[in-house]
């Protein structure tokens, strides 16, 4: 048995799958469990369903823990899971949303990564696939996406924490996810990924500095969710395009998936803005889930509405 | 094999003022095991950007050194990495 699962502190992949069995048999109307795929050590990927079973309502894909260190984020896609069933038929925003649309939330999309940060290395952050010609293990799997990859001088050197993957998809974690994506395509109006830390809101583009054609509108969606979120704590967020409000990116999950066509896709950094950085106490946990979800619920209400 | 350990490794937050300055960081990272936090690789340091990089306890008096001669404001955000990772588990089992 791997012990018992909190929502309040960290728990171990093994804990987070018997948690994910444990949520389809407590909830089984509302929450189903599909396997997308397997990592480089053959550990399931797992995309929690939440929602009613018809596939053609609008839904919402959400990703937490592309990166292994950043483990606010596996433990806000839990919280969220958790909320969404337990407030489903209380909360009026919820009940709304549920009854009218599906969420996917992927709880750990780099799990190989995020064992490997449990067991042997906290400061991990790629999987871990092997390289050719290298003793250096894993690629960044938000470098690994096929859009623009590869494009800056970033590096090609699989020793580096950044390597971006022999070439775009070569991970087994991104193929699964983008084959996912894309035979649900029709559904999924808007994509979300979790991570940490440094508090912000992005949008697309990272591999360029040209906006979105709906850059007023993300704009917007993302001031408006910052605010939201910055109500229970006064955390502050800044929010904007990925290039210009962080650094220019290729190959990332979020402008992969907006050139797809899913064009509301947003970033999250959680926090914090550099005390913890990845080592985010456990007892921040709560409170740091508790505003983002009131951001996640603001798109989420934002995507009904407005999207066809 | 051992888990690693990161006893006494440090978290250092650099703010380039100009360009010369954020050379400064990236040439540290090419003769240095710089693990970069923000941004997350050394190309990305830039004029006015809050650097946090992460590094070894031996290395750490090298840095410092290099900042100070070239007159760089510092601040070491972390001492002690593995005190910081034992103290993130700070919520007890109920």
């Amino acid at each position: 048995m791997p012990g018992r699962h909190s929502y309040a502190k960290y728990n171990s992949w093994d804990k987070i799958v018997a948690w994910t069995e444990k949520m389809v048999h407590k909830c089984p109307d509302m929450v189903s469990r599909i396997k997308i795929g397997t990592t480089v050590e053959d550990n399931p990927l797992y995309v929690l369903k939440i929602g009613k079973k018809d596939e053609r309502r609008k839904a919402i894909f959400m990703d937490c823990g592309i990166h292994a260190r950043e483990w606010i984020s596996p433990a806000f896609c839990q919280w969220f899971v958790y909320q969404a069933t337990k407030t489903y038929g209380k909360n009026k925003i919820m009940t709304k949303l549920l009854d009218q649309m599906n969420f996917y939330v992927l709880p750990v999309f780099n799990v190989d990564g995020y064992i490997w940060s449990w067991k042997q290395n906290r400061m991990w952050r790629k999987n871990r696939s092997k390289n050719q010609n290298s003793n250096c293990i894993g690629t960044d799997l938000n470098r690994n996406f096929n859009v623009s990859w590869n494009a800056f001088p970033t590096t090609k050197d699989p020793c580096k924490e950044t390597y971006p993957g022999p070439e775009p998809e070569s991970e087994k974690e991104t193929k699964a996810v983008t084959d996912f994506i894309q035979s649900h395509l029709k559904s999924i109006k808007a994509y979300i990924t979790i991570h940490s830390y440094s508090q912000m809101l992005l949008f697309p583009y990272g591999y360029t500095s040209e906006l979105p054609p709906n850059n007023e509108e993300l704009t917007k969606v993302a001031k408006i969710g910052t605010d939201v979120l910055s109500t229970l704590y006064e955390t502050h967020y800044i929010y904007g395009p990925i290039a210009s409000t962080i650094y220019p990116t290729s190959g990332s999950s979020l402008d992969w998936a907006y050139n797809l066509g899913v064009h509301h896709t947003f970033a999250f950094e959680l926090r914090d803005r550099g005390r913890f950085g990845f080592l985010l106490p456990e007892s921040q946990i709560k409170s740091t889930c508790k505003e983002t979800m009131l951001a996640v619920k603001f798109i989420a209400k934002y995507i009904l509405k407005h999207t066809s | 094999i051992a888990p690693v350990r990161f006893d006494r490794e440090k978290v250092f937050r650099v703010k380039p003022q100009d360009e010369n300055q954020a050379n400064v960081i990236k040439d540290l990272a090419k003769t240095n095991k710089l693990d970069f936090w923000y941004p997350d690789a050394g190309l990305h340091v830039a004029t006015n950007m809050t650097v946090d990089f992460q590094v070894s306890d031996k290395e750490s008096q090298s840095i410092q050194s290099a900042l100070d001669q070239n007159k760089m404001h510092y601040e070491i955000l972390i001492h002690d990495l593995q005190e910081v990772i034992e103290k993130q588990f700070d919520v007890k089992e109920d």
